[in-house]
């Protein structure tokens, strides 16, 4: 259900912080953020899956332990993080981006009428 | 039916009966085809069957079933749309009650029109190659992406119909009941519609000279809108005949231009 995707994300996003640098805590809560946005997204297909629910609250006992709001920006470094999974515009585009080109995903046409 | 290809071969076919034109790991669409008049093998379409697969957390399986007289612009399941309220990966959106749907499924970058004119339905789909592509040997018959079995095909083999106009029209009792188009009265109606005259515009005097009925000239006009509403190349849209390069199974001498 791609929760493990989420924590994979959110550990590529932390794994570089340090917390004895400035802005340490706002990087680490926008990453929380994007990893709450990921676990949202996936809530319907992951609503009987035990990790799913224990990154959810997981995520919410780190929000409260770094006192950050649910509000505010998100972690963008990573486009499989911020990226909508059900819009494939920006799925082709991240996969593109990824490969070092941004031409769009080409497209095919059919039709059918008359007699 | 007329049918567009996703290689933009350009075919006139049999295909009597229930055909499948797509048929991937995340699109099934399914037409049936009828015979339109007595003594021609020409049909054209009172039946659409789409389905939308479940596709991970977007959407549910879907399925939208439209025949002539009855265009929904809901799923058979009586929903107008896929995965979460607020995502609305998949969503149909009616233009003209009874007339015109659209369905955008955003999940898989996929847009299909559904039409009905006169008595027969027409439709146009945009796909990303990537996933238009993604299918199992077994799922080798798909009109969309090989076209129609030779077997099936009415036009002369290289997608052209005027050239067996006159030798394949109908000759029953039926033609006198028909308003009566002739050759040039059918062009100069298809003409009114059609300004450019490409392989469109020579479906239109096909399709009125097969039937007499002038449903089909709104129909070959709304497909060539379908073209440039969804074809992601506009130096595609129109077809005509010539030396050109896209001529179906290495035959025939049809040109994009």
């Amino acid at each position: 259900c791609r929760i493990q995707k989420c924590t994979t994300d959110f550990v590529a996003l932390t794994s570089h912080l340090n917390s004895a640098i400035d802005g340490f805590d706002s990087e680490f809560c926008k990453a929380l953020r994007a990893y709450a946005g990921c676990t949202q997204r996936t809530s319907k297909a992951c609503r009987g899956n035990l990790v799913y629910h224990s990154a959810v609250l997981g995520i919410s006992d780190l929000m409260s332990q770094r006192n950050c709001s649910k509000d505010g920006p998100t972690s963008s470094a990573n486009p499989e993080v911020t990226h909508d999974p059900c819009n494939y515009h920006s799925h082709a585009g991240a996969r593109e981006h990824r490969g070092g080109e941004h031409s769009p995903p080409s497209y095919l046409f059919c039709g059918l009428f008359g007699d | 039916p007329h049918l567009r290809t996703f290689k933009d071969h350009f075919q006139t076919c049999k295909v009597e009966g229930a055909w499948p034109l797509i048929d991937n790991n995340y699109l099934s669409v399914q037409v049936t085809n009828v015979p339109v008049v007595p003594g021609s093998s020409a049909t054209a379409t009172n039946k659409i069957t789409i389905i939308f697969k479940a596709h991970h957390e977007c959407t549910d399986q879907k399925v939208y079933q439209a025949v002539t007289d009855d265009l929904p612009a809901a799923f058979v399941d009586g929903t107008t749309s896929g995965g979460d309220g607020d995502t609305k990966s998949l969503q149909i959106v009616e233009r003209e009650s009874g007339r015109y749907v659209e369905m955008h499924a955003r999940y898989i970058g996929t847009t299909v029109f559904v039409r009905q004119l006169g008595h027969y339905l027409t439709l146009a789909i945009r796909m990303p190659e990537a996933l238009a592509m993604a299918y199992e040997e077994s799922q080798d018959l798909q009109l969309c992406v090989n076209g129609c079995p030779l077997s099936e095909r009415i036009d002369d083999g290289q997608g052209q119909v005027s050239a067996i106009l006159g030798h394949s029209l109908p000759r029953t009792s039926s033609v006198q009941a028909w308003p009566g188009y002739t050759l040039a009265t059918a062009n100069t109606r298809c003409h009114e519609k059609m300004p450019v005259k490409d392989i469109y515009f020579q479906s239109c005097v096909f399709d009125l000279l097969t039937t007499g009925d002038a449903n089909f000239t709104a129909a070959a006009r709304s497909a060539l809108e379908d073209v440039e509403a969804l074809h992601p190349r506009k130096e595609r849209w129109h077809i005509f005949p010539g030396s050109g390069s896209r001529a179906p199974r290495g035959r025939g001498a049809w040109s994009v231009s």
